[in-house]
């Protein structure tokens, strides 16, 4: 699905040089359940917008389904975003103004859903995640474990062929969680969807079938098991 | 310190009316290092920024140190706030324009610090933290873990007499999230500083001597323990 070669990432500010990462190589296969795992700073989230497409690499190559990313337009890079890919944000990003059915219809649109069921597309994605009373509500008027499951029903509407996680439970408490790792297992074990995350909590660590070690900006192990 | 008295805290969306607290009685003693648990929505944040003084309660008392905080001027409020209480946000709340040491040293600077030795106390809390490398940075050229750092050495520099730490591990690594948790457990043993949690994180609970559980705006238990 996605296969990254000798990737590195540097971040520049004024004459400083950030190498965040240094030189990372990973194949991603479709229908994986993998977690990017490593200490605070060592490059997990600037992995994901790697493979989310939200960022190009400085050195190295980005394949996703076969396509050398740096050879799309920006107009076909968002268009794989919006269609394919639904990356939960770190720190949310939802749109202030909007309210948490709103947040979460426009992804749907976006990823060019024409369909007349939108409506109660949205209503489920947001009662899957517990906030089917809460759906008029703005970011604001929200708790922080609120607002991270509205980014997870944004990301999960528009049944993505790729879902991008990046610390999803952060702010959750572990029966939340539970029940949206379960959700997640199922859109994976059922529909085949690729599920890449980043996290700290044991729980989601439990049930990958992959685990990759991230250190310092390189891949220190990677873990495949057949029992998760 | 500081007593809730039947606290009720409505929010309002026009003429809809949300009832995040509906009745707590908490009395919290100088020294303490307590967490208030409970699962998302149930009410944390809300009563973290009671004692806070960030909000006032929509009936019910708040005392703080023996004064009635709906008594007080804005100014005596602030003032409180900025000299006596360190507070973690669970989003972060760090000034984007501003690098990690200057939101840092701001904080102190707010305190009413007069000394000469600023530089330093701002130096040693962030390094405290693993940001001794990355204090020039601004928030958005730092990790998410990262940010939530500079957030806690922001609330610990001015060595308050209460931290209130709103999910401060959320996004941290369990290696990072303990040795932050033994600095304040350190501040809380040796300084009497009061410490007050949110959490979801299981690290944190196990090392709280007392556990205030909350369920949908009301206290369901309050565990206090001898051995943590
Ligand atoms: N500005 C607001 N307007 C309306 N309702 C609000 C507002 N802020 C919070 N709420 C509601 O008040 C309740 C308590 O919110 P609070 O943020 O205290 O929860 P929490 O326990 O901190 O949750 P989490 O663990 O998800 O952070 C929630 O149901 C939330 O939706
Ligand atoms: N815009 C930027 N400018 C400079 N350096 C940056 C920038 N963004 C991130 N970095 C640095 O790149 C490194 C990797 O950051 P990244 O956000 O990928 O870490 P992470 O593994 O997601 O951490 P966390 O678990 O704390 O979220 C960090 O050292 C960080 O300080
Ligand atoms: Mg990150
Ligand atoms: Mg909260």
């Amino acid at each position: 699905l996605c296969t990254l070669t000798d990737v590195k990432k540097d971040y520049r500010m004024g004459e400083v040089r950030v190498p965040a990462l240094r030189g990372v190589s990973v194949a991603i296969e479709p229908g994986e359940f993998t977690v990017f795992a490593g200490p605070s700073g060592s490059g997990k989230t600037t992995l994901l917008n790697l493979v989310g497409l939200l960022d190009v690499p400085t050195s190295g190559s980005v394949e996703m389904e076969g396509q050398d990313v740096l050879k799309l337009s920006q107009a076909e890079l968002g268009a794989l975003r919006a269609r394919r890919i639904g990356f939960i944000f770190q720190s949310f990003n939802l749109i202030p103004v909007l309210s948490a059915f709103e947040n979460v219809a426009l992804a749907l649109r976006l990823a060019g859903h024409k369909g007349g069921d939108r409506k109660e597309r949205v209503t489920r994605a947001l009662s899957q995640v517990g906030l089917g009373d809460l759906m008029d509500r703005r970011p604001s008027q929200l708790s922080g474990g609120q607002q991270q499951r509205v980014a997870i029903a944004r990301a999960l509407v528009k049944d993505p062929a790729l879902v991008i996680a990046d610390e999803p439970t952060a702010n959750l408490d572990s029966k939340t969680g539970q029940a949206i790792l379960d959700i997640m297992r199922q859109m994976n074990e059922e529909g085949g969807a690729t599920f890449l995350f980043s996290t700290h909590d044991d729980m989601v660590m439990q049930v990958a079938r992959r685990v990759v070690h991230i250190h310092d900006g390189v891949v220190i192990e990677d873990e495949h098991r057949t029992q998760p």
